[in-house]
């Protein structure tokens, strides 16, 4: 199953939630490749793999093997397609490409894994089409924060141009509130707000705010490897097991 | 003087810092103007303007004169030129105009006011590049956070890039540090790091984490109005104290 990880609106969590559920689900035993959409890098930096070449964009425009540009991490069983500076580029290089929604697509087709989760740009660009047509199911991190609620209708209204006109199979598989301090009244009346509109598409497990998640990346370790204890990481171990149990229902 | 407020790293205060700046500078008596070149159009909701038409999008394009698409906004002295979702196409519609990284510069040519803010979108992109086009000034608001310092690296590239090709007057007035929690570790680690990189180009200010400034937009008020004694408030009217007197040196 491909999952990808999209909001436009910037910092609410998107890379942390792609490389801790990523590193969950592989300590879970299951096989996993994480996939670096934006050209920040921040993804591959969260799991020890900087500036590494070649990576996606090598590999979407055809100047390098898909397989070629896929490394292990220091979690067994997660793999990582890196990216690098390089993408920023790359909209004006694909676009020249007939079909060019579908690249990404293609380019995880022929890769055996049991999940495939792409960390995607804070923007509704090219790499974030690119991903959204590559997927089978779409996690929305949000914060419960004002500006938050605001920027959701552009992101559903993007998908379902995505679903109606390049991937029809495309399902938003939930909504998770991230970066939660349940000691804030904003914070919980904004929740409650989310809990209305998306009902049971908003995951029951929510990500609290916890410093552990965000001294990780440091270290290049995912929070769930750098301190299991946490807080933060006991929440990504549960939003594991909530998606690869609810797997078995679709 | 013209300022872009720029970072394409997500959610780390750029709109709250545009706002805040804006209205702070029109409390102590000067003319600004508030542009939004984010089709998030955060900027314009936290000043109270929502959907309102025309806006950035027909000015940039011609539909509209940019005065018509001037808002006055419950701060006296701070007018607000707002966005909308329509500026989500506007690349397309640019590009076939020559010369159109000039645009918003000689939009904001005429106009008479003392400060013009522009608040951007957490990309390199279009709209980004039409920004710093426009702006004599840059203030980069960065997170006390790993990934926060990573970004950085990229955004001067561009700057580089922007005064070579479009813009040589533009220079970096400063790095601005923003939702800051002096209790965090990770946070002190990471301010002295910037400190170290950046000497007397960080501001002297430094944006305090307070919940204040997240509730103010859902009233459609800065936060330096929403609630003035609040310590984000107080920082932003020490910030702008720092800018308009330092404007006197230049
Ligand atoms: N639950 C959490 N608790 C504390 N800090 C967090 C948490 N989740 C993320 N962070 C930190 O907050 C910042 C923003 O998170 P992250 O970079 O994952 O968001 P993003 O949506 O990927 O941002 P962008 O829009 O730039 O891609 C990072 O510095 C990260 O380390
Ligand atoms: N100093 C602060 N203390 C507490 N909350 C803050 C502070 N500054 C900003 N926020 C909140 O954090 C979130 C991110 O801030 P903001 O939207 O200003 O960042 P941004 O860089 O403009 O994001 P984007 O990259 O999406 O444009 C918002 O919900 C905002 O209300
Ligand atoms: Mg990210
Ligand atoms: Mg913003």
């Amino acid at each position: 199953m491909r999952i990808v990880i999209a909001n436009q609106k910037g910092g609410v969590g998107k890379t942390t939630t792609a490389v801790n559920l990523s590193a969950a689900l592989a300590l879970m035993g299951d096989r996993v490749l994480l996939v670096d959409a934006d050209s920040q890098a921040n993804a591959s930096i969260g799991v020890g793999l900087v500036n590494r070449t070649p990576n996606l964009y090598h590999a979407l425009i055809g100047l390098a093997d898909v397989r070629e540009a896929i490394y292990p991490t220091e979690v067994k069983g997660m793999d990582c397609l890196p990216s690098s500076p390089d993408l920023i580029g790359v909209d004006a290089e694909l676009k020249g490409m007939g079909g060019w929604e579908y690249r990404l697509r293609d380019l995880l087709r022929g890769l055996d894994y049991d999940w495939v989760i792409i960390d995607t740009p804070p923007s509704l660009g090219t790499l974030t089409i690119l991903s959204l047509t590559a997927a089978d199911r779409v996690i929305i991190p949000v914060q419960a924060e004002y500006y938050a609620l605001e920027g959701l209708g552009q992101l559903l209204e993007t998908l379902k141009y995505v679903i109606n006109l390049l991937n029809p199979r495309l399902e938003l598989m939930g909504v998770l509130v991230a970066m939660y301090d349940k000691r804030v009244r904003l914070a919980r009346e904004v929740y409650e707000e989310l809990r209305r509109y998306f009902g049971d598409k908003l995951f029951r497990s929510v990500i609290p705010r916890n410093v552990k998640l965000a001294e990780a990346p440091s270290f290049g370790k995912p929070g769930v490897v750098y301190d299991p204890s946490s807080r933060g990481a006991i929440a990504y171990m549960e939003l594991a097991k909530e998606i690869k149990y609810a797997k078995v229902k679709s």
